[in-house]
C-alpha cells in the first residue's frame, strides 16, 4: 500500500514541477508530504514561486496564482493517468488575460493526441478552440446551438 | 479512443432528446449564465462516475429528471465513444418508483450497445478504457484544490494508487 | 434578542426580494426561516427564481445564477446597514456579459451617494467606472499606476 | 464622508511607502494576477476590523510585513477619511519583537490623527461612522455565502442584529 502511494506521489511530483514551470512560463513549484516516512499519516503540501517571487504556501498566493498551481496539479494528475478525453468547466475563471491564455495554449497541444471539450466564457479560451459550441435556453429548456463562430457568440454572451 | 457524440433525455435543463456530436481536438462550450453548460458537464459524469462522490450537484438522483412537464419520469443519456472505427454505446437511465413511504425512490439501468448490463459490467468497460470520474473538472474544482485541507488533498492520490 | 433578530430578518428580506428583481430585471427571490418561532434553531435559507424558471433553493441554480443571488443578498444587508463606503473584490467573477453588465449598472448608481472601490478584471465593469487604478508589480513590489484609461488598461491585463 | 487616502508603509507586497488617493463615486481596481490588488483590500481591512474574524488572509500578523528585505520589521497603514471637509486619520501599526519561546511576538499600535490611541477608541470612532469590516467583500465572499450552510448564513444577520 505504502509502495503503491509513493510510485504516484513521486511520478505526480515530477509532473507537477515541470508542468507549472511550463504553464507559467517560469517560476517553479513542487509538491512536499508532510510526514514522508508514513505518508498516510500527514497531509500534501503544494508550494510555488511565481516568477520574480519568494517560494511560498498555496494560501499565501493571490486568487490566479492559486488556480494556476492548482491546474497544474490537476494537468499533472491527468499525465500520470491519462484518460482519452477531458471535460473542464470553467478553470479560466480567476486567471487574467495572460494566465488564460497560457492555459488555453497548454490545453490546445494537449489536444493533438487527447480530446478537450472545455466550458468557458472567456474570449482568449474560445479563440484557441478548434469548434465551439453554443448553448442557449428559451422557457426552461436548454438546446445546443451548433458550431458557431466567434462573432455569433458574442451576442450570446459579451464574451469575457 | 474519443467522446463522438452525447444524448441527452430528459435530462435537467434538457427537456428535449438532444444529440450533441464531438470532434477530436478542443472544443469550447458557451452560453449565458443559467443556460445549462454545467448540465451537459452532469450528464457526462452521470455515466461515468456511477459510483462517484462527484456526482451530480442535484442532491437526489431523481432530481435529474426534467422538471418542466408533469408527466416526465425518467431520465436517460448515453456516451457514443469512438476506438479506430469500432463504437461503444453506454446508456444510463433514472426512472421514478415512488413507494409509499419514499417518494423519491428510482430504478437505476445500465445499458452497453443498447443492451441492458449489469453495474459491474459498466465499471469495467470504464476503468479497461481508463476514463472515470477523473476525466472531469467539475465548475469549482480549481478553487476547491485550494481550499481543500492538506490531508483531503493528500487523499486524491491515495485513490489513484 | 428575538425582537432584535426579527427587525433585522424583516428589513433585509424585504430588501433583498426587491434588489434581486430589480438586479436581474426580472424573477424573484425570497429568504426563509426554517424555524421561523424560534430563528436561533434553525437557519436562513435563500431561494431564487430567474426570469422564466421556477423557484428553487440556492444550490440548484448555476454558478452565475448563485453569484447574482449572492450579490443581491450583500446589497441587501448593506442597504440595511449603510456604510460611506464599500470595497468589493472581483466579485464579477462568475458573470456572463449581461449579469456582469446589470452588476456594474447597480454599483454606478449607488456610487452617487455611496463611494464604491471595485477590483476587477472585467472590461465590462471597468467601462462603468469614473476612475481606474492599475497596479503592477516589480521584482515583487506593488506600485500604484495613477489614473488610467481603458486602452491603457488592455496592456496591464486583456481585461476579460 | 467618504474615504479620501489610503497609505501603505512595508504593507504585504507594498514594500514602498504607497500613497492611494481616492475620489468619491466609483473607482475600478484592476490589474494582472498577482500584482497586489486584493492586498489592498486587505490593508483597509487591517484598519477597519481589528477585531474581525475576516481578518487578513495572512494568519499571522507578523506575514503582512513586507519580505522582501531583510530589516524591515514593521508595516503600517493610514486611512483618511474625509467628512464635510474635516479630515480623519486612522493609522494602525504592527511591530515585531520577537521573544526568545516566541519568534512570532508582535505589539500592536493604534493611531487617531497622528495620536496614540486605544484600540477601543478606534473600535468606537468606527462604529460611531457605521464603518466596519462588513464594508469589504472580500474575493471569494459571493461564493462562500453559497456554499455555507443555511445556520451560518442566518448568523450574519445575528452578527447585525
Ligand atoms: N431537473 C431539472 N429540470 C429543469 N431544469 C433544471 C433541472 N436541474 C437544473 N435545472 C436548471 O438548469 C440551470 C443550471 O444550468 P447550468 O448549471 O448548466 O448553467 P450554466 O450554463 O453552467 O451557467 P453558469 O455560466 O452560471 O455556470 C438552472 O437554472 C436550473 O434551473
Ligand atoms: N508579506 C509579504 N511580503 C511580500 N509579498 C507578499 C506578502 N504577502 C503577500 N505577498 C505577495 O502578494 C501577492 C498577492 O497579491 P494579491 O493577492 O493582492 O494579488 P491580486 O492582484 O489580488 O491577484 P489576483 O488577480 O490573482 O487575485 C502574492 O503573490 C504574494 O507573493
Ligand atoms: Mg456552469
Ligand atoms: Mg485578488
Amino acid at each position: 500500500k505504502k509502495d503503491a502511494f509513493y510510485t504516484v506521489y513521486e511520478a505526480v511530483k515530477e509532473n507537477f514541477e515541470l508542468i507549472y514551470t511550463e504553464l507559467l512560463g517560469g517560476g517553479e513549484a513542487e509538491l512536499v508530504l508532510e510526514n514522508k516516512e508514513n505518508p498516510f499519516e500527514g497531509g500534501l503540501i503544494i508550494k510555488a514561486r511565481p516568477k520574480g517571487k519568494r517560494i511560498m504556501r498555496l494560501n499565501a498566493l493571490s486568487g490566479g496564482e492559486k488556480s494556476m498551481a492548482s491546474l497544474a496539479f490537476i494537468f499533472a494528475i491527468q499525465a500520470y493517468d491519462p484518460s482519452p478525453f477531458y471535460i473542464l468547466d470553467e478553470v479560466d475563471m480567476f486567471l487574467d488575460g495572460k494566465n488564460a491564455e497560457k492555459v488555453a495554449d497548454m490545453i490546445k497541444e494537449r489536444s493533438r493526441n487527447t480530446q478537450f471539450i472545455a466550458i468557458s466564457l472567456r474570449r482568449v479560451t474560445l479563440n484557441k478552440a478548434d469548434h465551439i459550441y453554443g448553448v442557449t435556453m428559451q422557457e426552461g429548456i436548454s438546446t445546443i446551438v451548433g458550431n458557431v463562430n466567434l462573432s455569433q457568440v458574442e451576442e450570446i454572451v459579451e464574451v469575457k | 479512443m474519443y467522446l463522438r457524440e452525447v444524448q441527452l433525455e430528459n435530462f435537467k435543463s434538457f427537456g428535449k432528446k438532444v444529440r450533441i456530436p464531438f470532434l477530436p481536438g478542443f472544443t469550447a462550450i458557451t452560453g449565458p449564465n443559467g443556460s445549462g453548460k454545467s448540465n451537459i458537464s452532469d450528464a457526462i459524469l452521470f455515466v461515468l462516475g456511477p459510483k462517484s462522490p462527484k456526482m451530480i450537484r442535484a442532491g437526489r438522483l431523481t432530481d435529474l429528471i426534467y422538471k418542466g412537464k408533469k408527466d416526465v419520469n425518467y431520465c436517460k443519456v448515453s456516451l457514443v465513444l469512438e476506438d479506430e472505427n469500432e463504437e461503444i454505446v453506454l446508456t444510463r437511465k433514472v426512472k421514478r418508483a415512488p413507494l409509499p413511504d419514499n417518494p423519491d425512490n428510482y430504478y437505476s439501468y445500465f445499458y452497453i450497445n443498447n443492451k441492458a448490463a449489469s453495474l459491474s459490467d459498466f465499471v469495467h468497460i470504464l476503468s479497461s478504457s481508463n476514463i472515470s470520474a477523473n476525466s472531469i473538472v467539475q465548475q469549482g474544482d480549481v478553487t476547491a484544490i485550494v481550499e481543500m485541507g492538506d490531508v483531503p488533498r493528500r487523499r486524491i492520490l491515495d485513490d489513484i494508487a
